[in-house]
């Protein structure tokens, strides 16, 4: 029997392929993740791998992983990365270079913008099924918070608290804005 | 854990050791370093809220269980994923009537005493005491549990408000215990040793990352660079700035202004009957206690 189910197992999956992509914004970039459902022998590593690309200036969102440290390798371009600690310092902010890697610890909050040449990485998880939770956009924690929750705690009218829920209805991206794109043509 | 954590050879009972006030309520710590406590793999911290104060959202690091002692109110868990399946009705919202965007939010839940509430690692939530009566919640966080794939020491992360004496408190364990451990590890002098040869080591390791910078600000938004997360959240820069504001030592657990009115099914008759009584006796005893 092993040799129909252990020995015979898949190990290899394709994650470069822009097919593949599971998250995709033609203004921003695209997101494929490999983890414990799409390749089974995940689960029993307890690893799981996601390939980002950004396209010029865009972002992803700011969020955390809730189960896993993010090791990421930079492939191609640049990215400016801002990783935060439980005491709201700023433990890195800094670009990352193409063969550089970045450890962002297990709950620590992070972003990460393009630079002018756009940016392509691979980040390995220790966990095969790796969650992060976005605060901002379209199914973010933000969003998910009452608005009156929103507007109590950072002290502000319901009404703003509103535009800080809704005002980005993309998932897990964001483009630069059209000031910069401006200033940049 | 190291080996001498459960070396146990009596026990006693522990009162928490560092009690942190905020604007509307008290947040207690146990010594998480203290032996009973390291050996089980636990942290304890103790929450006592007036009513209309609003634990603000955070997560933490360990899965935690709250058992409610006393009051009652209504809490928010953020599932990662999750749809937000509590929304306001457009029902009589006419065309002619200027149209409102309509909040919606994830499932919230009205908790009472003797709930107990499990709150998964990483997972924002967020109380609100919306009773006449203080809530108090004992919260034990699992922090030797496999979610955790930090270090021991319990963290909470804060989405909002400015928790710095209790960010302090939880800081200052966590050196006790690094220092703990080293008296206990002295002869582990060799890698002091090595660093002495080559003290350039730990520098080179990341040599775009900086030396942690401390700020007066104390919560996750606060530390981002406020361009980004205008464009994050597509407002404008001036709102971020008003995000980011730290007003105040409130701390963790806030006074809000007038009742916090959320998107939440109506609750059950029997229960406001019970309710009803219950403030009516309260009533009627501290009138007979007067006329006494």
């Amino acid at each position: 029997g092993l040799e129909e189910t252990f020995c015979a197992m898949r190990m290899k999956e394709n994650i470069a392929d822009p097919e593949r992509a599971d998250i995709f914004n033609p203004q921003a970039g695209r997101i494929s993740t490999l983890n414990g459902y799409n390749l089974p022998i995940l689960q029993a590593l307890g690893l799981s791998a996601e390939r980002g690309v950004l396209y010029n200036r865009a972002g992803t969102v700011p969020q955390w992983c809730i189960n896993a440290h993010k090791i990421l390798y930079m492939l191609r371009g640049r990215a400016r990365i801002q990783v935060v600690n439980q005491n709201g310092d700023t433990v890195f902010d800094d670009n990352v270079e193409q063969g550089q890697l970045l450890t962002v610890p297990q709950n620590f909050a992070f972003m990460k913008r393009a630079g002018s040449e756009g940016a392509e990485w691979v980040s390995f998880f220790t966990n095969s099924q790796a969650t992060n939770t976005p605060m901002a956009g379209r199914v973010s924690a933000i969003r998910a918070l009452p608005e009156e929750v929103v507007a109590a705690s950072y002290q502000i009218s319901k009404e703003d608290a509103r535009k800080v829920k809704f005002n980005n209805q993309d998932t897990y991206f964001f483009t630069s804005s059209r000031s910069e794109r401006r200033d940049e043509a | 854990q190291s080996q001498n954590e459960c070396q146990i050879n009596r026990l006693n009972s522990i009162e928490p050791t560092s009690r942190i006030r905020s604007e509307a309520g008290t947040t207690e710590w146990w010594n998480p370093n203290s032996q009973q406590l390291s050996c089980a793999g636990v942290s304890v911290l103790r929450q006592n809220v007036e009513p209309n104060g609003l634990i603000l959202p955070s997560f933490t690091n360990a899965p935690q269980l709250v058992y409610i002692v006393q009051g009652r109110g209504i809490q928010g868990t953020v599932i990662p994923g999750c749809a937000e399946t509590f929304q306001e009705s457009q029902q009589g919202q006419g065309q002619k009537s200027p149209r409102r965007l309509q909040d919606q939010h994830q499932k919230i839940r009205r908790f009472r005493r003797g709930d107990v509430i499990a709150l998964p690692a990483g997972v924002v939530h967020w109380f609100y005491n919306d009773g006449n009566e203080r809530l108090v919640t004992v919260n034990l966080l699992h922090t030797a549990n496999s979610a955790n794939q930090l270090d021991d020491n319990p963290r909470r992360f804060h989405l909002a408000g400015n928790p710095e004496e209790e960010q302090r408190r939880l800081r200052r364990f966590a050196q006790q215990k690094m220092q703990g451990s080293r008296s206990e590890r002295e002869e582990m002098e060799e890698d002091e040793d090595e660093e002495q040869d080559n003290p350039s080591r730990s520098r080179r390791e990341s040599p775009h990352s900086r030396e942690q910078q401390s700020s007066s600000c104390n919560n996750l938004l606060c530390a981002f660079d406020s361009e980004f997360l205008a464009q994050a959240f597509n407002v404008d820069t001036s709102l971020i700035r008003r995000l980011q504001e730290v007003r105040g030592n409130k701390g963790s657990i806030i006074r809000v202004k007038d009742r916090l009115d959320v998107v939440s099914p109506p609750r059950m008759e029997e229960e406001e009957r019970e309710e009803r009584q219950e403030e009516e006796r309260r009533r009627e005893r501290q009138r007979g206690g007067r006329d006494n």
